[in-house]
């Protein structure tokens, strides 16, 4: 069933080499090394899940009401299936909290979710909304079981998941969950 | 069912968009305007499918008796689900034929064979050998009916399936079912 091949395939094909260092590799990047930011970047990578499952932001700063900025970026480079060096890119975003101060963070969606978006959407993979709810919570449930038993994963990420009633995978208040 | 998620994700997340103007892509490259290679490059991407599902190989220059050498790449970049600038790279190699006639390509393994082919090693997934073939064998039959109802990918790339009877998704032919 499809929730379960996006779960493995997420897996699989990337948090299991992902997540393990993850925090050597933020603690590596010059926004840890400022003084000034250090003391408010996130050691964990955030994976956005909004529930309606529509990622539509390309970027996390699209939108925002410029509260999230783009700061830079944490790389892996790993030879896989052919593509020499391969490259896994995480986007570094500050947040601006409703107090004024500003946090760091790594953070993205989770990618799988603009699959069965655009799944969705297409209409060719003959996916109705309802389907995509029932997709989306199996998937939800599924990663997170496989993720509980990675110790090297543990403490690595959260998942954030959060409620956009407006279905743009975004909300006035996502800065506000993100610096949570 | 898994495959189909697999193959789904497959096109929405990478073909769909990596295959338009990928000869494009290839044209632009340094091999190509060199005029020695530019005769023996092939304009579409080759996407390798060994029978077995078993892509060992990181790299396609590893185990192939010197025929195969990395030399270099061609890049699409891409802000998609969160991640700004996400890097979508192919690597360019050459081939020698048995008659000794260098030849260039872009390619590299099917991704999501690796991502079945862990799923069945690992052991976790429930993935028994021959359900991997069974998925296999769906995956490759929904994949091509995608690509073929999208008429921007039409000519923009090979599917090179073959069989690997020692189980590592290498053969010694492998060249040599490239070079054709
Ligand atoms: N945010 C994010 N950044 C990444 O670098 C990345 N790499 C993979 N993933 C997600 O992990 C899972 C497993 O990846 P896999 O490579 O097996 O399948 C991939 C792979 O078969 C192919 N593909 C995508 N990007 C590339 C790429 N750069 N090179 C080769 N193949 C690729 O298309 C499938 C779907 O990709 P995404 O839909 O982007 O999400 C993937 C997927 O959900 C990523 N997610």
């Amino acid at each position: 069933n499809v929730a379960h091949g996006l779960a493995w395939s997420y897996y699989f094909g990337y948090l299991k080499f992902l997540l393990p260092g993850m925090d050597k590799r933020i603690e590596c990047s010059k926004h840890w090394k400022t003084d000034s930011t250090k003391r408010r970047m996130c050691k964990k990578i955030l994976l956005l899940y909004p529930s309606s499952c529509h990622c539509r932001l390309r970027r996390l700063d699209e939108d925002s009401s410029g509260r999230i900025t783009h700061e830079g970026e944490v790389e892996l480079l790993q030879d896989r299936a052919g593509v020499v060096g391969r490259v896994y890119k995480n986007t570094v975003y500050s947040v601006v909290s409703k107090e004024g101060k500003k946090f760091y963070f790594v953070g993205e969606y989770v990618t799988c979710i603009r699959t069965m978006y655009e799944m969705e959407q297409s209409g060719i993979a003959g996916l109705k909304p309802d389907d995509t709810r029932l997709l989306s919570t199996k998937f939800l449930i599924t990663i997170k079981q496989i993720l509980d038993r990675d110790k090297d994963c543990t403490n690595m990420y959260r998942i954030i998941f959060y409620e956009d009633s407006d279905q743009s995978g975004k909300t006035a208040s996502l800065p506000d969950h993100i610096v949570k």
